[in-house]
């Protein structure tokens, strides 16, 4: 059977059984998006599997990146209100020449909450990473600012879209260097609040995942059916 | 498991076979996220002359039937899928990715003589 099993996993596009320790998490919407085709097909409904229609986007495939950056320590960190920093890296390698990027969305989860432990108010900023100019440093530095959000708490997963850094990434993928990821509180340090605020910031480190997902569309593998829909 | 025929004489023609995949059987329920398994269905069973227009056939097979009868050096039409289904599958790769693809044509829904 082994063989065959090869056969298979070629088929998938994958170069061996992958053996994960555990499963990512997965985002309601791909879960969604599997139970209403699994829906569609049993009913014998046609569907265009080209088209994404809980995303609104066209494509037939969707990745959902594994954030491969790391967390920077820095003596930025006990001033200024600042809560982390980390540097958010997504390797789009696996998309092929032939696939068209049509959606990237970064997803950051800030980790459970609840109205009955609110946390302070906090403020994200997204930039583009650059490389270090001091040499011997390989720590990257925060350049263009895509984006500075208040978020109040509780908070659910923030998105962001970035389909043209994504394609610029995936036509030359030596300019990605990653994303640059900020976040601040917004409360004032009182005496009284210290603790609770670096407790919130250990916290946020625990629970902060990133991850980027992306739809590309193959066109030689949809040209089939844009047809048969004319 | 394939699904019974309606009766002996009619267990040998052309007709879908049900047959389900459990992932865990393969040990492939350890990256595969969904769907739990695969119906593997497939087509199997005879395409007789007489009952080439009734089995769900193409034209062509009826044509290819009787030039059969014709010229025994035709071969006889075969029992294929005649409606397939696409599936979608959710599974992680080596490098923690999740992935989402869509694969047309998968799962056998019909069967016929073509």
């Amino acid at each position: 059977f082994h063989f065959q099993e090869n056969l298979f996993l070629q088929f998938l596009g994958l170069d061996k059984m992958p053996s994960p320790e555990k499963f990512q998490p997965v985002p309601s919407i791909l879960k969604k998006i599997v139970q209403d085709r699994e829906a569609e097909a049993a009913a014998g409904v046609a569907q265009d599997l080209c088209y994404v229609k809980e995303l609104g986007v066209r494509g037939n495939m969707l990745r959902l990146l594994a954030d491969r950056g790391f967390f920077l320590y820095s003596k930025k960190l006990s001033q200024d209100n600042f809560c982390l920093q980390k540097l958010l890296y997504f390797n789009l390698s696996a998309i092929s020449r032939e696939e068209q990027l049509t959606m990237a969305r970064l997803g950051l989860d800030l980790g459970p909450n609840s109205y009955y432990n609110l946390g302070p108010d906090l403020e994200v900023s997204l930039s583009v990473a650059r490389e270090p100019h001091v040499s011997g440093r390989s720590f990257p530095k925060p350049g263009r600012r895509m984006a500075l959000q208040s978020v109040p708490r509780p908070q659910g997963a923030l998105h962001f879209n970035l389909l043209d850094m994504a394609q610029d990434w995936n036509n030359n993928p030596q300019k990605n260097l990653g994303l640059f990821l900020e976040i601040l509180v917004r409360e004032d340090r009182g005496s009284g609040v210290h603790f609770q605020l670096e407790d919130t910031c250990a916290r946020l480190r625990r629970s902060l995942h990133a991850s980027l997902l992306v739809v590309t569309l193959n066109p030689a593998q949809c040209h089939l059916s844009s047809r048969k829909r004319r | 498991a394939a699904s019974p025929a309606a009766s002996p004489a009619c267990r040998s023609l052309c007709h879908r076979h049900q047959l389900f995949i459990n992932f865990r059987d393969l040990g492939w329920h350890k990256w595969i996220i969904a769907p739990r398994g695969f119906m593997a269905n497939y087509c199997h069973g005879e395409c007789p002359f007489s009952l080439t227009t009734s089995l769900n056939s193409s034209s062509y097979a009826f044509m290819q039937a009787l030039m059969r009868a014709v010229d025994p050096q035709v071969p006889q039409a075969v029992c294929i899928p005649t409606k397939l289904s696409p599936i979608s599958m959710l599974y992680q790769d080596n490098n923690d990715n999740v992935i989402l693809r869509h694969y047309e044509d998968m799962v056998v829904d019909e069967c016929g003589c073509g």
